[in-house]
């Protein structure tokens, strides 16, 4: 993961978040202001004053944070004329990722998110191979190619031509089958398919908040998880990753594991290594907490 | 910071030039991606090179350097890679050994095995797209067909992997198959490197499934499961699997342990045939000559 | 990668929805491998 584009290019602290939109906005507004100011000495004569003072009350570039509801307020449109045109979740996910990125790098006031809206769609369609020709996507949208296409170069180098995404949708999958194998018995196959759905909306609510830029794929989805069973999470990691000794094995977890090591060894899976100093217990508890409260 | 001193290829989506690095003096190809000519704006293979390459950084897969827009194209910088296996193989002056093989063939794996433990498909591996650096390391390059191991239910185009490379499963239509795809493409390399000829060269795809299978038999649902479920699979004429001599005569250079890793990786059954890590893990890498050191290769 | 964070433990899964898929034909002939698939998602879930 480390590895990925999507580590190196957009995973942020808070503070550099926060900094890049300002930068973003406060780039956008020297230009927005230049404009404005070749605007009015160009019409000077022509203005009248009541002209002049509107220009100096309306025509004011927005804030960092009203460009941030804005683009929330698209990125939720974005994710609903995804799921509209009924494609994969994956493809929602990164039409969704596309279009928030995209806005880390340009302001609403150079380009207009309306007119974004497609582009991200039908970038995410192709570079997910979920390839739809652009006119039949036009006539799904009711848009022109043209539009369609006008920005999809700008798109693709704003996204620093980093397309492969990891969404949290295959950790969840992993983890369900995690929870089977460790805690064997004490789970309930029925329940754990409810919560594997339960989980999934909530990772797609979760794709349009910053959690995405703090937290890595799994710990999101183990965030998702802990929201929906908090006991049955914790049980989990406690057994996966809390340091054996502080733990006090009843009687029945020492027969389960010797059942387990059984099904192991005929299953002759590799040896289940504990590498303990890779995943630090607690630091991962914390992450998980925050990851949560980000998402509420 | 680059400069397009020569233009030395041009293929259906890209122009390639080579050029420099200007900060570092360092020799690069470009690969121009030509985007005017496609009505559903960039190209799926410029796409494809871009979202794969970003992510894999591998010392036998090929380098992506940077990329940037000029004039409305999209301009790939890649490592300067002067020849590949097929010119090599081609060439009847160059004069190699088991040893080189066998240091091509481990350093191809290393390249295969890393794009697939990241779960992505090359889908089109065959000597030309086996780059050779100055210092003898083979670079996997071309990731124009990769795609990422799909999600489960997902259905794939069976139409990948230049013809005499494609796998019996991708000949008979199969729309589920997974990266063992790549290892018999790369058996088949194996193959042409040893014979210095293409081994099972059709021309045309319904001919490359009876190459394919007069060479090494045609598949039955006793070693194959459910292969004759496949609607092209009524129309073949069925061939004998070869004879264990038939092979050795066929490839008179190769030892048992090389046959061995041949036939593994051209295991018609998909599930049976070797994953990229049972390859390198096989005898035949252990036994003597050890692969040549890359720089020694002439 | 030596030390991954999971044991493949194919027997314990109860995984519906894959176990469908690993029934049907054209899976089967395709070269479908459930051991694949769970790999892939295990893998995502401890990068």
């Amino acid at each position: 993961y480390r590895h990925s584009s999507q580590y190196r290019f957009w995973s942020f602290t808070p503070e550099q978040l926060e900094q890049k939109r300002i930068d973003t906005n406060a780039q956008a507004v020297v230009s927005v202001e230049e404009r404005l100011s070749a605007f009015r000495d160009e019409n000077n004569a022509d203005l009248t004053e009541e002209e002049v003072k509107t220009l100096l009350e309306k025509a004011v570039p927005v804030t960092m944070e009203e460009e941030v509801k804005l683009v929330n307020f698209y990125a939720k449109k974005v994710q609903g004329i995804a799921q509209h045109m009924n494609l994969p979740t994956e493809v929602v996910a990164t039409s969704l990722t596309f279009f928030r990125r995209f806005y880390l790098e340009n302001s609403v006031m150079d380009i207009d998110p309306k007119t974004i809206v497609h582009t991200t769609i039908f970038l995410a369609c192709k570079s997910e191979n979920y390839f739809i020709s652009v006119d039949s996507f036009a006539k799904k949208t009711k848009s022109v190619r043209e539009a369609i296409l006008k920005h999809e170069f700008k798109l693709l180098e704003s996204l620093k031509f980093s397309l492969l995404n990891h969404h949290p949708y295959r950790p969840l999958h992993g983890f369900f089958l995690d929870i089977q194998n460790l805690l064997t018995g004490k789970v309930d196959i029925k329940y754990m398919g409810q919560i594997y759905e339960n989980c999934k909306k909530r990772i797609t609510e979760a794709l349009l908040t910053d959690a995405i830029y703090f937290y890595t794929p799994p710990q999101i989805t183990l965030a998702a998880l802990l929201l929906e069973d908090e006991a049955l999470t914790l049980k989990y990691l406690e057994t996966k990753f809390k340091p054996k000794e502080e733990e006090a094995e009843t009687e029945t977890e020492v027969d389960e594991k010797k059942k387990n090591k059984k099904v192991e060894d005929k299953d002759n899976s590799p040896k289940e290594d504990k590498p303990e100093s890779s995943i630090n217990y607690d630091v991962l508890l914390s992450l998980i907490l925050a990851c949560k409260e980000k998402i509420i | 910071e680059y400069t397009k001193e020569k233009k030395v290829g041009e293929g259906t989506y890209a122009v390639v030039y080579l050029g420099t690095k200007q900060s570092t003096g360092r020799k690069i190809a470009i690969k121009e991606i030509k985007t005017s000519e496609f009505k559903d704006g960039l190209d799926m293979s410029a796409i494809r090179e871009v979202k794969y390459l970003q992510e894999i950084q591998h010392v036998n897969v090929i380098e992506l350097v940077d990329i940037f827009m000029a004039y409305d194209n999209l301009n790939l910088v890649l490592e300067f890679l002067p020849t590949d296996l097929e010119v090599i193989i081609k060439d009847k002056n160059i004069l190699f050994t088991p040893a080189d093989i066998k240091s091509w063939m481990l350093m191809t794996l290393r390249g295969v095995y890393h794009c697939h433990r990241n779960f992505i498909m090359h889908r089109d591996l065959k000597p030309n797209n086996l780059l050779l650096s100055p210092d003898g390391q083979i670079k996997v390059a071309d990731f124009g067909l990769a795609r990422a191991v799909p999600s489960p239910h997902e259905s794939l185009t069976s139409n990948v992997v230049t013809r005499w490379y494609r796998a019996p499963e991708l000949l008979f239509g199969a729309n589920h198959y997974t990266s063992a795809i790549d290892i018999w493409s790369v058996g088949i390399i194996f193959a042409e490197l040893m014979l210095r000829i293409p081994y099972l060269p059709g021309q045309n795809d319904l001919e490359q499934m009876d190459v394919t299978f007069r060479a090494l038999g045609t598949p039955t649902d006793r070693d194959w499961p459910e292969v004759s479920t496949f609607s092209l699979y009524n129309k073949l004429q069925i061939y004998p699997p070869p004879s264990r001599d038939e092979l050795r005569k066929r490839f008179i250079a190769a030892s048992e342990n090389a046959l061995n890793f041949m036939c593994n990786m051209l295991t018609m059954n998909p599930v049976k045939r070797w994953t990229a890590a049972q390859c390198l893990e096989s005898e035949y890498f252990k036994e003597i000559p050890p692969p040549s050191d890359p720089s020694s290769i002439k | 990668d030596l030390s991954k964070r999971y044991t493949l433990a194919e027997s314990l899964y109860s995984d519906p929805f894959i176990k469908d898929l690993q029934n049907r034909k054209e899976y089967i002939a395709s070269g479908f491998r459930t051991d694949f698939v769970y790999d892939r998602v295990l893998t995502e879930a401890f990068m």
